[in-house]
């Protein structure tokens, strides 16, 4: 989903 | 990774490390919020609960345990070491309706209602306005030690950066998270004034004093 793609931020 | 992030992440990490030395070599946490330093502590805890469930890279674990073992250093000198030397009568913020305004926010918004989803929403929402302790704490004093003021520079710059980042990440990557995005924003947008300062007085040397 498209929202896991921010989690790779800090 | 884009240069923006990358900057970003440097100017945070600057940020944390200005903070700890300045604590560290004055023996003092004088002039520093010690709810603005709780309230970054609860964001990185929630956020970073996937750092057990989900890999991303070395960098990215690196810099996660990095963030979370200096945020509990710092409470530890605020509230243990240098305890005798923290403003508690200066930091006076109601920082627990931060917390309630987040939680409830990030119920009611959020890209999915999970439990984890939820934890790093609430995190984003926290981090928008943790700094206002300590904006008021200076508010409230009038002025700031040119160290804490080198500290605020590099911690509001990172969130800018970040937004320039997610500007690129829309048009290369058609990325884009409104959450992230919105309270970046929020968040930038309340160091303007501290921006403003601290461009037309410390960086010509000058001490950060607030008209009167």
């Amino acid at each position: 989903k498209d929202s896991s793609k921010s989690k790779d931020e800090l | 990774m884009n240069v923006f992030r990358l900057i970003g992440d440097m100017s945070h990490l600057a940020a944390i490390i200005i903070l700890l030395i300045k604590i560290w070599r004055s023996r003092s946490c004088s002039g520093i919020s010690g709810k603005s330093q709780l309230l970054f502590t609860a964001v990185f805890t929630c956020r970073y609960l996937d750092l057990f469930t989900n890999f991303v890279s070395i960098y990215n674990t690196t810099m996660k345990i990095f963030f979370l073992a200096s945020s509990y250093a710092t409470i530890y000198l605020i509230f243990m070491k240098f305890k005798a030397t923290y403003n508690r009568n200066h930091d006076t913020f109601r920082f627990e309706l931060l917390i309630v305004v987040s939680v409830i926010l990030a119920l009611l918004i959020n890209h999915e209602f999970s439990a984890t989803e939820i934890l790093w929403t609430f995190s984003i929402y926290l981090e928008a306005v943790a700094i206002l302790p300590q904006l008021f704490m200076i508010t409230k004093t009038g002025e700031a030690e040119s160290i804490t003021s080198h500290y605020l520079f590099a911690l509001g710059s990172y969130r800018g950066l970040y937004i320039l980042n997610w500007i690129y990440r829309y048009y290369v990557e058609g990325h884009l998270d409104w959450i992230a995005v919105l309270s970046g924003i929020v968040q930038t947008g309340l160091y303007c004034d501290f921006f403003y300062l601290y461009i037309t007085r410390v960086m010509k040397g000058k001490n950060l004093t607030l008209p009167a």
